[in-house]
């Protein structure tokens, strides 16, 4: 059987309140793309990593895709399947998802269409030391 | 009210690096 799609978790309901690694408090809705990216720089164990999105294709479950990445500076390809409804943080635009009328609809989550060519904020693990 | 780590928000896509 196919894996199951990622369920939207709770924190990408509008209001979550969300900390960045230097403690700071913020709202979801108000995340910005430097945030991201300076909780990474003071972070030991995650880096940023930019992934494009390739392809979007129909998923195998109900509501669900394929988002199909190119990953970081080696170009991995790495595919994922998400409800339509999940948001990705694009790089200069914020959240972004395959159907953002259902994520506005069932998060309060202003979102705009993710594209293929969006550069959507992903992360790595550092090496352990 | 519950609190939210950051990186919670962001998907891992790739391997784990060995920088």
């Amino acid at each position: 059987s196919p894996p199951s799609p990622v369920a939207l978790p709770p924190f990408f309901m509008r209001g979550s309140i969300i900390q960045l690694a230097d403690g700071e408090l913020k709202r979801v809705e108000d995340l910005k793309t430097e945030d991201f990216i300076q909780s990474a720089e003071i972070s030991n164990e995650l880096k940023i990593d930019s992934s494009t999105v390739e392809r979007i294709d129909t998923g195998q479950s109900p509501n669900a895709v394929v988002i199909q990445f190119s990953v970081g500076e080696l170009k991995a390809q790495v595919c994922v399947e998400v409800l339509v409804e999940y948001p990705f943080f694009v790089f200069g635009q914020g959240w972004s998802s395959c159907c953002p009328d259902r994520t506005t609809q069932l998060f309060e989550l202003s979102c705009a269409k993710l594209c293929v060519g969006d550069v959507c904020v992903s992360l790595t693990l550092r090496s352990l030391k | 009210v519950p609190v939210f780590p950051w990186h919670s928000l962001v998907p891992f896509l790739a391997p784990t690096q060995s920088d």
